[in-house]
C-alpha cells in the first residue's frame, strides 16, 4: 500500500461521511496570500439571505486568523494546525469533521494551506476542488505547477485589480491553464471591488434555496 | 541517521566545496511569485560594474522561465527542476554545482521553488540565507509561518508600492518578524522602483570590489 493509497482511502471515507449528511464540501487551495479567505468570506456574505447551513475546516501551519475571520462571518469553524506537515490532510479533516455538526450543514468550505506543490497527494475527500491564484504572484505561476493545475478543474485568478500594477496580463496565465487543463474554468476575480463572486458560486453550482 | 541528518550531511559537502573555491553562496527562498527572480536580477546588475563573478541556480517545479532570466543577465546558470518534490535539495544542488566553473565565480544566488514550510528541512549548504516575501501575501504571512521565519535571519518585505492596494501595513509583517525572530533583520523593498536593493546588498554583505 504506497501512501498516496493510504491518503485515499482516509480520503473516500471522508467523502462518504460527508454525502452521507448531504453535505457538499470545497477545497480551496492555492498559494500564500491569494485570497482564499476573502473569497470564502465573500462567498459566505453573498449566501447569507439563503437558508444554507455553512462551515469552514480551516487550515495554517500556526494560528488561527483565517478561523475567525470565519467565525465571525457566523459559521461554524474548526481551526486545523499543519505544523511541520507540507499541507492538509485527509486524517486531519477527519478529526475535524468531528467537531462540527454536520447534520445542520449543506455547504463545507475546507481551506489549505498556501501550497501549489503537495496538496495532489493528499486528497482530503471533497466534492469540488478549487485553486485559488492571484495576478501578483506573477504571470508563470500556472506553466511552474503543472501537476496541481492539470488536475484541478477550477481556477480563480484573484486580484485582477492589481494587474497593471505588477505587469502581469490575466490572459497568460488562462492561456497557460486552458493549454495544460482543457477541461478546465476559469473565474477572474477582485474581491475588493466584488468581482468574480457570482461567477465563482455558478462555477461552483452553489445555488440560493431562498430568496437571493 | 534521520532524514535532516542526511540532507545536512549532503549540505555540510556543498558548504565545502564552495568554501574551497571561494564562492559566497546566498540561498533565496520565499512564496510564490513574491519577487525572488526580480531581486536576484537587480542585484546582478547592480553588480555588473564591479568585477564579481555571478551564478545562479534555479530551482522551479517545472520549466526554466526564471533560469533563461539570469542568463540573459549574462551570467552562469543551471536550471533545476524539483517537480514532484517540496522544494530544493542538498543533492540537487550537488548536481548543480558540478555544471558550474566554480573557479571563476565568487557569488552564487540559489532561488529555491516557491515555499515556506518545507525548506527547514532541507538546508542546501549556503553561507546566508534570506527570505522573500511581498505585501500581496497578506499581513499574516511571517506569524503562519513561525518556523521558517525564526531561523532564517533576514527577510525582504517586497512590493510595498502595491501595500495600500492590498490593504497591508508592512510594519504589521515587520513587528511579527521582530517577535518571531529577535537577530533578524527586515528590508522593505519595491523591485520596480530600485527601492532596496542596496540595502539588501549591504544586507548580504556583498561589496563592490571595482568601481560603482
Ligand atoms: N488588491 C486586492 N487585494 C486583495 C484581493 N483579495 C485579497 N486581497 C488581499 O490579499 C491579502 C491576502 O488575502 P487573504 O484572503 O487573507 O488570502 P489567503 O489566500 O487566505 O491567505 P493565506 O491563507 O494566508 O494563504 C490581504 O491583504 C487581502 O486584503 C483583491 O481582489 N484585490
Ligand atoms: N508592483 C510590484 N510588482 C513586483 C515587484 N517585484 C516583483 N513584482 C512582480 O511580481 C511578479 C513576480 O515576480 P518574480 O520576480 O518572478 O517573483 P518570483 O518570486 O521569482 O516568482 P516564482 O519564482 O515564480 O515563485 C512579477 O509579475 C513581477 O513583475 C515590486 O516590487 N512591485
Ligand atoms: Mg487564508
Ligand atoms: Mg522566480
Ligand atoms: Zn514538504
Ligand atoms: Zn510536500
Amino acid at each position: 500500500v504506497t501512501s498516496l493509497e493510504r491518503e485515499l482511502e482516509l480520503a473516500e471515507a471522508n467523502y462518504h461521511l460527508l454525502k452521507e449528511n448531504n453535505v457538499r464540501a470545497i477545497s480551496v487551495m492555492g498559494a500564500v496570500g491569494s485570497g482564499k479567505t476573502s473569497l470564502i468570506e465573500k462567498m459566505i456574505t453573498r449566501l447569507k439571505p439563503c437558508a444554507t447551513g455553512i462551515g469552514t475546516i480551516c487550515a495554517d501551519c500556526a494560528g488561527d486568523d483565517d478561523h475567525q475571520r470565519f467565525l465571525a462571518c457566523g459559521v461554524q469553524s474548526v481551526s486545523v494546525n499543519t505544523e511541520d506537515n507540507c499541507c492538509l490532510d485527509a486524517l486531519s479533516v477527519k478529526h475535524a469533521l468531528q467537531s462540527l455538526s454536520l447534520e445542520t450543514m449543506d455547504l463545507l468550505f475546507i481551506e489549505n494551506v498556501g501550497n501549489l506543490i503537495c496538496p495532489p497527494d493528499f486528497p482530503v475527500g471533497a466534492e469540488l476542488e478549487v485553486i485559488v491564484i492571484s495576478v501578483s504572484e506573477g504571470e508563470s505561476v500556472v506553466r511552474k505547477h503543472p501537476k496541481i493545475f492539470s488536475q484541478t478543474d477550477l481556477v480563480v485568478v484573484n486580484k485582477i485589480d492589481l494587474a497593471g500594477a505588477v505587469n502581469v496580463s490575466p490572459q497568460v496565465i488562462v492561456g497557460d491553464y486552458a493549454q495544460l487543463n482543457p477541461h478546465g474554468k476559469v473565474v477572474l476575480a477582485d474581491v475588493f471591488h466584488n468581482r468574480g463572486i457570482d461567477a465563482l458560486l455558478q462555477a461552483l453550482k452553489i445555488e440560493c434555496t431562498t430568496g437571493q
